[in-house]
């Protein structure tokens, strides 16, 4: 563990409590993609199958369980909790995540896992696992569409939206730190080229916050 | 087991 790794961590938390205080202040659910979240809850349910197999620390499983339980809560007020239920625009959140995220990264994870380790190296658990990171790089993908069609983004909204960005960014800075600070250290690419992916993906979003912040204006998205 | 590494993290 490193300042980078637990602030990253914790970036994460914040950016979830963010939102669903988001949802529950505002009464509404405008602007905010609930398929991301499902994208997340495919991502964590199938990286943290090791919770039954592997014990790392104390830290590690409980944030692994806050992460499932709270993407759960989120996905959950949204599609069934009245008032925010109706005020959830579906034709707005419209990315076909099957045919675009999950279907492409299952066929890319079993092609590198299995270049990776070959058939007598194959283990469903790896493979679940390098799934996930694949799907993790463009689960937010659906949120930055919703965002696009919008354009006029709420002011919690797009705290969450940076939380969950500067998470990841923050990670990038903790592989650096680790591949300095620690011995024995290991490379893992795809790791890495998912990792840098997905914080890529928040660049635009980040110009537009800080303008937005700096200017102390309405934050709203061009055309 | 080298795998292991980057599972510690989350």
């Amino acid at each position: 563990m490193n300042i980078f790794r637990l602030a990253g961590d914790m970036s994460h938390v914040f950016s979830i409590l963010v939102l669903l205080l988001r949802l529950r202040v505002a009464k509404n659910a405008q602007g905010i993609s609930v398929r991301t979240h499902e994208l997340f809850l495919i991502v964590f349910l199938t990286r943290y199958l090791d919770l039954f197999t592997t014990f790392y620390s104390l830290y590690n499983s409980i944030m692994k369980i806050l992460y499932i339980v709270s993407t759960a809560s989120i996905i959950y007020t949204i599609k069934f909790q009245e008032p925010i239920k109706s005020t959830y625009d579906k034709s707005q959140d419209s990315f076909l995540y099957w045919q675009f995220a999950v279907a492409p990264c299952a066929v890319l994870a079993s092609v590198t896992h299995l270049i990776g380790s070959g058939i007598s190296g194959f283990s469903f658990i790896e493979l679940l696992w390098t799934f996930s990171i694949y799907l993790e790089s463009i689960a937010i993908l659906p949120q930055l569409i919703v965002l696009q069609r919008y354009r006029e983004v709420e002011n919690l909204t797009g705290n969450y939206i940076f939380f969950m960005g500067a998470y990841r960014f923050l990670y990038i800075l903790n592989w650096i730190y680790r591949a300095n600070f620690e011995a024995h250290y290991q490379h893992h690419w795809v790791v890495y080229i998912c990792g840098v992916l997905q914080t890529l993906l928040y660049v635009d979003f980040f110009y537009y916050y800080f303008k937005s912040k700096k200017s102390g204006g309405r934050f709203t998205l061009p055309t | 087991i080298d795998d292991l590494y980057f599972k510690d993290e989350l």
